[in-house]
């Protein structure tokens, strides 16, 4: 959330910011920041305010986004081609290393020069990529066999797009994008 | 939430559930069911437990989701190509009825039926098409200003992909399914 209010502020060539200001746009208030922001060190002196591009930058620090994953695409169909040709995926440092589907017609043609493998070789995949993060975009009685393989193929993270519940081990994270639950969402919204 | 667990309550071959039941599947407690439910009406009587059945027809009126909606698909380009074959739109009564786009190279292209036509007619599109929703998939850049013209035109909820804030009228809903944010959270998680 911060860091999203200190990207607009540098875009709007702001230098210094209170921390009453970083409140009143984060719609917290002053001690919660202070409170929010001591968790991640010492930045500003009070009375001062902080400088926006050094918070900026130590939050990106913090938050990991500078880091760079090495991604494998498991699906190679409308949703898959459509993230993979997705720009701001690489903005946030996620870049697709490999691409696995089980359709034979679809194995071993090439998108922008990262071929499509066979899922059965995934193991094999996922050493030779170093790949650290899935998205699944397989159908949803597809998904959770396909995670269980990657997770004790060593993928850490999920980005699940199927519209199901995945299980992952302790050691691993998944995140949903679950556009079944915003259809839903905006067709109660619009009954009200 | 309720919904969601009666559909697979109901797929388990499930007939009658209690209020402590569904407390405990969708973690809070029986008297918080019993309000939730009360809201909508007079379902069960105490004891004997609420009818899965009934009681997720009922839902599925209230929740508006067996309604359908006519939807207009702004951006006829990788996302929208996707979204616009995605089978789970339909089950979800969400029909795309047209297809809007400035690229003059697609513009009077046809997918499966529906012609893509200018941004610059949307007002007719509209009017001709009935459309209520628009589902966002242009750059950014073009979001607002998009929403501002359809909205005048008559349409009233909005599903947007584009990562960016978009504003609306007092009398219409949007939406936001936000793939930055989960990518943001995944990274943040993975370097926890
Ligand atoms: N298309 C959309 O706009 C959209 C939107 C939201 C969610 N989704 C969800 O994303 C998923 C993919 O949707 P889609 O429209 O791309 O479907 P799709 O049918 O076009 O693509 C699915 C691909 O997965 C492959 N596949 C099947 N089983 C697999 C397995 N075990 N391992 C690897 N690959 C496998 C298929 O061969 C196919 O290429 C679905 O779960 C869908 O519900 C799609
Ligand atoms: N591709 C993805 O997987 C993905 C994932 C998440 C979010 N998004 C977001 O969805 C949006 C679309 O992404 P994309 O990958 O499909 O981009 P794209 O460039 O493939 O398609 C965008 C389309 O919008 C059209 N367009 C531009 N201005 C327009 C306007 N004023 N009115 C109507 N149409 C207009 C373009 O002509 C083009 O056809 C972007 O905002 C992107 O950030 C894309």
């Amino acid at each position: 959330m911060y860091f999203r209010i200190l990207e607009d502020l540098e875009r709007n060539g702001r230098q210094v910011i209170s921390s009453a200001m970083l409140a009143k746009l984060g719609g917290t208030n002053s001690a919660q920041v202070r409170k929010d922001l001591s968790y991640f060190g010492n930045f500003g002196k009070r009375g001062r305010g902080y400088s926006v591009a050094d918070l900026k930058e130590t939050l990106r620090g913090i938050l990991g986004l500078n880091r760079s994953w090495r991604v494998v695409l498991v699906g190679a169909g409308q949703l898959g081609s459509a993230l993979f040709s997705y720009k701001d995926f690489n903005k946030h440092g996620f870049h697709v290393v490999a691409i696995l589907d089980v359709d034979p017609a679809k194995v071993g043609k090439t998108w922008d020069g990262v071929t499509i493998r066979a899922f059965d070789k995934c193991e094999q995949v996922v050493r030779e990529s170093g790949a650290e993060v899935a998205v699944i975009v397989t159908p949803s009685e597809a998904a959770q066999s396909a995670v269980d393989r990657l997770a004790k193929a060593g993928v850490r993270g999920f980005l699940n797009f199927a519209p199901c519940k995945l299980t992952v081990p302790e050691s691993a994270t998944v995140r949903n994008v679950n556009i079944t639950i915003e259809l839903e969402g905006l067709s109660y919204a619009l009954q009200g």
